[in-house]
């Protein structure tokens, strides 16, 4: 594996960890968009489909994707109890979490049908992963934008998780000089999934990376 | 080859 890889992987990780810590020490659930997180359960469990036919790639990538689904699964877990724990906030978090999923699922949804590898079940379910995962964060941004504020772990959150598929760009361009492959779907919808973050990006290193810059001695 | 690329990452 290249750096780029392992770092973007790292981040993927970094980012779950943040967010599930977020949520456990703070004991509040302010400022998640529970329609993101729901798109991402969808994101991992159609990607995933492969680990059925048990032709495992390596122990590693294994360990990953078990972790990506439960992890995924077990944040919902988290918003929804949050629904008798923190009746107040869980519908605070309902009222500011207004976008419009539909488009979304029907757009990729489409997307997938159009644009796949195959025309089989495993193949349109995996190229309906890669195009939902690349705008499943624009209910969390969306969220973002309405409140103004926003808690910073949340940010570092999406920051972390913006960063990992910008790291995936880098990666595919050095596994195709070094081993001549490269996937196209995956390529186009990871360089959309970075310009949907940019806009993200730019106020993250505006308002966090200058200000802790200017709080140096 | 796409195939292998696409099970191999995450």
């Amino acid at each position: 594996m290249n750096p780029f890889r392992i770092l973007g992987d790292l981040s993927h990780l970094a980012s779950i960890l943040v967010l599930i810590f977020n949520i456990k020490s703070t004991n509040t659930i302010e400022g998640i968009s529970i329609k993101t997180q729901v798109l991402y359960v969808l994101v991992f469990l159609t990607r995933y489909l492969d680990l059925f036919s048990f032709r495992l790639v390596s122990f590693y990538n294994t360990i990953m994707k078990l972790f990506f689904i439960s992890s995924s699964i077990y944040v919902v877990v988290l918003l929804q109890r949050s629904k008798t724990t923190q009746a107040v906030a869980y519908k605070t978090m309902l009222l500011t979490d207004t976008f419009k999923v539909q488009y979304i699922l029907l757009g990729t949804l489409i997307a997938a049908f159009v644009i796949n590898h195959k025309f089989t079940f495993v193949e349109i379910a995996w190229s309906f992963s890669v195009w939902l995962e690349s705008v499943a964060i624009l209910p969390q941004l969306f969220m973002l934008s309405k409140s103004g504020k926003s808690k910073s772990l949340t940010v570092h959150y999406i920051f972390a998780l913006g960063l990992y598929r910008t790291l995936y760009i880098p990666n595919w361009i050095w596994r195709y000089h070094t081993e001549g492959v490269i996937d196209k779907i995956a390529l186009a919808a990871g360089i959309i999934q970075t310009l949907v973050y940019s806009d993200f990006f730019y106020l993250y290193y505006k308002k966090v990376i200058k200000r802790s810059a200017l709080n140096l001695p | 080859l796409a195939h292998n690329l696409k099970h191999d990452e995450l």
